[in-house]
């Protein structure tokens, strides 16, 4: 009957009762308005003059992307060490959200595929955090691990843009880190991805990263295929990854991003021995 | 070195931009896969040599080391079905980390102990349905366990992991909460 709260010592997220999604998140008694779902944009199939979203190309028919959380079951996991809310949205599409104890991060564990393509619609799935931070139509992003790049909607630095493609023309790659920042109430928003994939923010507040693609149609930039990988069965990839949210004060977060990163890319190796032993070998 | 040849060259192949962007063709896509896996294979070879020095008190030790590589299907047949295991924890970074691992077990209840033969906090969670229930997924487990590690720079730490069988589950189906006390 009541929204359902996770948390640890640090942290605490509360999990809306009906759609069963991330609704906002508490620190030091201060609450914040923080949604996350996953959205699908239609791959433009390329018939008429428009090119066919593809391997090199993101076309999508639409600048409006669909909200996939419509039927989503959830349930709960408590234990001493992490809680966790485990959602279903969609028979081909899952997630994890954990909170370990001790941490100041969100985990967001995803399972995506194989993305059904029997409608004849190519499929681009992201996961949208949208919060309610005034970031002013600008964002951030890394560059391969290197310098921070500030990046304003619809706008170059070094040129007059005409703005033809609102949604994948303000798609940045990015392998390391994306953050929005308030600076009226001190605060940013970092998601740092597990793996390279393009984000953006097309909307102030509101961060969005793609876990995964699937198209029926060549775009004609050259790979001469669509992109369509099939697996072994035949039946489509499935791809599961995680993406790790800070949220906090701008100055607090430039260390916690850091070493959230290196720890995410730079993780431990675990090898394991068969063993036979007593307990009087264990003592 | 004629072994870690294998992973650089597969890097620097992989350095190609239709790698890094994923705009190869799905044969090439396989091939790249290929290369790396027998990369990764030769330098498992290299740290399984160093492995081998390693002393466990009285324990013997069966067919070596093992890498689970379908960890990212929550399958790993080491874990799975074999009661009693060591777990080598290696940390590549310059600092010391805290890190949580997480693997697949069959069994209900498992001591874990770390490298002072001290137990320590774990907690086994329901893998959820969908992963379960993945495509291709060779497992029949539904259980994880989890712990906390703390590895030194560079260095790394031992965990031994038993299953214990004189335990009762308490599993609430009514509230949804898997309690392990």
């Amino acid at each position: 009957e009541h929204d359902v709260t996770l948390g640890n010592e640090l942290l605490q997220v509360i999990i809306d009762r009906n759609s069963g999604l991330l609704k906002a998140m508490v620190l030091e008694n201060e609450t914040y308005n923080i949604r996350q779902s996953f959205y699908w944009y239609e791959g433009q199939p390329g018939f008429g003059r428009e090119k066919a979203s593809g391997a090199y190309a993101f076309n999508p028919i639409s600048n409006r992307a669909l909200d996939l959380s419509g039927n989503t079951t959830f349930r709960i996991v408590k234990g001493d060490i992490v809680e966790e809310l485990q959602q279903t949205f969609t028979p081909w599409l899952s997630q994890v959200i954990r909170i370990y104890k001790g941490v100041k991060h969100l985990e967001f564990e995803w399972v995506v595929g194989p993305i059904p393509v029997g409608d004849w619609r190519g499929k681009e799935i992201v996961s949208r955090f949208e919060s309610d931070l005034e970031s002013n139509g600008t964002f951030y992003t890394d560059s391969n691990g290197r310098e921070t790049m500030q990046r304003i909607r619809n706008f170059r630095p070094t040129w007059s843009l005409n703005v033809s493609e609102p949604v994948s023309g303000n798609y940045y790659p990015v392998t390391a880190w994306i953050y929005i920042k308030d600076p009226l109430r001190n605060l940013q928003l970092t998601i740092l991805p597990d793996r390279a994939e393009g984000a953006t923010s097309l909307y102030d507040g509101v961060l969005e990263l793609m876990v995964h693609r699937r198209l029926l149609y060549d775009d004609v930039y050259g790979v001469s295929e669509p992109l369509n990988e099939r697996g072994i069965d035949g039946k489509g990839l499935v791809v599961r990854g995680k993406h790790y949210l800070l949220l906090g004060s701008i100055d607090g977060a430039v260390l916690e991003m850091k070493d959230l990163a290196q720890r995410a890319l730079m993780k431990p190796v675990i090898t394991f021995f068969q063993a036979n032993f007593t307990d009087n070998d264990v003592e | 070195n004629d072994d870690i040849i294998f992973l650089k060259r597969a890097v620097a192949v992989l350095q190609h931009h239709d790698a890094i962007t994923g705009t190869e063709q799905e044969h090439v896509a396989k091939d790249y896969i290929k290369q790396l896996y027998f990369g990764i294979e030769k330098c498992q070879e290299i740290i399984g040599e160093s492995l081998k020095t390693l002393q466990f008190g009285n324990a013997s030790v069966d067919g070596g080391y093992k890498y689970c590589e379908n960890l990212n299907e929550s399958s790993c047949y080491v874990t799975e079905y074999n009661e009693k295991v060591i777990a080598v924890i290696y940390n590549p970074l310059g600092k010391t980390v805290k890190h949580y691992v997480r693997f697949p077990v069959y069994g209900q209840m498992y001591q874990v102990l770390n490298e002072k033969g001290t137990s320590i906090q774990h907690q086994i969670d329901p893998i959820p349905l969908p992963v379960q229930n993945l495509p291709g997924r060779k497992s029949n487990t539904w259980r994880e366990l989890l712990f906390q590690t703390e590895l030194p720079p560079l260095g790394f730490n031992t965990y031994i992991i038993r299953e214990i069988h004189d335990y009762v589950p308490v599993v609430d189906h009514n509230s949804g909460i898997f309690s392990q006390t």
